[in-house]
């Protein structure tokens, strides 16, 4: 276990290291590591009312080897976490080679028929330390780092002891790390888009680098207008022309309700109705310009 | 979907994330069942339309026309489910999110 490297405010986390390489098979040893694991989660995870780690996001994070002070150091770059995942736990995961001589078979004796021979090591294995280094001394980023380019990375190194250990070959069993953490932005509208949308459809011009190739390379024009504030919170447009004056700010009468540019969009009135002209004068300068006159007069009765 | 009843109901959709270009970095599922809801929330309302309280008044009120403009009542999800998603994010990691309510598992009058 190891005290939190992302502060507080990341909520705990508890840093499990595992030797994953023992349950490896000879045939996934071959295979991506970190994928073929985030496969197993999802598997494990896409039952209805599953959450992975109590929380709905699983990230792994590959490391990148790079020699330090003639150490190897494993670094992580985690920049992209986003603001709204709070971290609840993570692991640790490398593979380690058997230092120890092979396993040597005790033989069967003929006496011993009821006792099962077993596989006895021969000795124990190699001591590893995994260790977080930083620049600061600060407990809470302990491990983190910042890159040339801003980026968020995490070192660590395994150290095992040794006085040589040597340069890791590069191998598809470098360590990685998963972070388990509840993504709060979920449950907003339209979260899906947020991180799985990667283009915007209505976006003129290139689209961005891994943008899907299927969509159109064509240069598009932007026909809508610039987005204002209520079309973003799904607000109908104009609202705010609401008059100051209104009695009950919260009560939206209906006259208030479609201004702007809906007038626009009416249809066009038919020639019965081009007759009462005059009427429709006298509604433009009174407060019902859109409520239906017939009816309001209907109402007048009852 | 002519054999599909008039009244509102759950109806069948499978997406396909290929379909709306998102395969690139999609890993699995590389489809889903997420169904969607249609068909007409008319008085009067029958029970398997799950109308709310809320519904059936403006059902009423609209039957009887004192108010003029209501609409019927919407047909659209009730209860949904999640999905859990494995893609790549924009640093080629793999992530696995579990969605809420990607897919309609009953309709309703609202």
């Amino acid at each position: 276990a190891h005290t939190s490297p992302f502060g507080p405010s990341r909520g705990s986390c508890h840093l499990a290291t595992t030797q994953s390489s023992h349950a490896i098979t000879g045939a996934t040893r071959q295979a991506d590591m970190v994928a073929a694991h985030m496969l197993r989660l999802y598997e494990k995870y896409s039952r209805r009312g599953a959450r992975p780690g109590g929380g709905n996001t699983v990230r792994s994070f590959r490391a990148r080897l790079e020699m330090v002070d003639q150490k190897a150091v494993y670094f992580f770059n985690l920049t992209s976490m986003q603001d709204s995942e709070m971290i609840l736990s993570a692991t640790f995961h490398f593979y380690s080679e058997p230092r120890w001589p092979r396993a040597r078979e005790v033989p069967c004796k003929q006496w011993a028929k009821n006792v099962s021979c077993r596989l006895l090591p021969a000795g124990l294995p190699t001591h590893q330390q995994l260790l977080f280094r930083s620049l600061s001394q600060n407990t809470a980023t302990q491990g983190l780092l910042r890159g040339a380019d801003g980026e968020l990375l995490l070192s660590a190194q395994l150290d095992s002891g040794e006085k040589a250990p040597g340069v890791p070959s590069p191998s598809p069993h470098a360590p990685y790390i998963l972070i388990y953490a509840d993504d709060l932005a979920i449950s907003e509208p339209n979260s899906v888009a947020v991180t799985l949308q990667r283009y915007d459809p209505f976006q003129a011009g290139d689209p961005e680098p891994g943008a899907a190739p299927n969509s159109s390379a064509d240069p598009r024009v932007r026909r809508a207008t610039q987005a204002t504030g209520p079309l973003q919170a799904n607000e109908l447009p104009g609202l705010d022309e609401r008059p100051a004056h209104a009695p009950h700010a919260q009560h939206y009468h209906k006259h208030e309700l479609w201004p702007g540019p809906f007038r626009t969009l009416k249809p066009r009135p038919g020639r019965k109705d081009r007759r009462k002209k005059g009427q429709d004068v006298f509604m433009a300068s009174s407060r019902v310009l859109d409520f239906d006159e017939k009816t309001m007069q209907k109402a007048r009765r009852k | 979907q002519w054999a599909e009843p008039r009244v509102c109901s759950r109806r069948y959709l499978k997406v396909d994330f290929a379909d709306i270009g998102w395969n690139e970095w999609i890993i699995l599922p590389k489809s889903f069942d997420a169904y969607y809801c249609a068909g007409v929330c008319e008085f009067p309302m029958p029970k398997i339309v799950r109308p709310s309280n809320h519904a059936t008044i403006q059902s009423i009120v609209r039957a009887v026309g004192i108010v003029p403009g209501i609409p019927e009542p919407c047909c659209v999800p009730d209860k949904m489910n999640s999905l859990g998603v494995l893609f790549l994010d924009e640093n080629r990691n793999v992530v696995l999110k579990v969605y809420p309510n990607m897919s309609v598992e009953t309709c309703a009058c609202r």
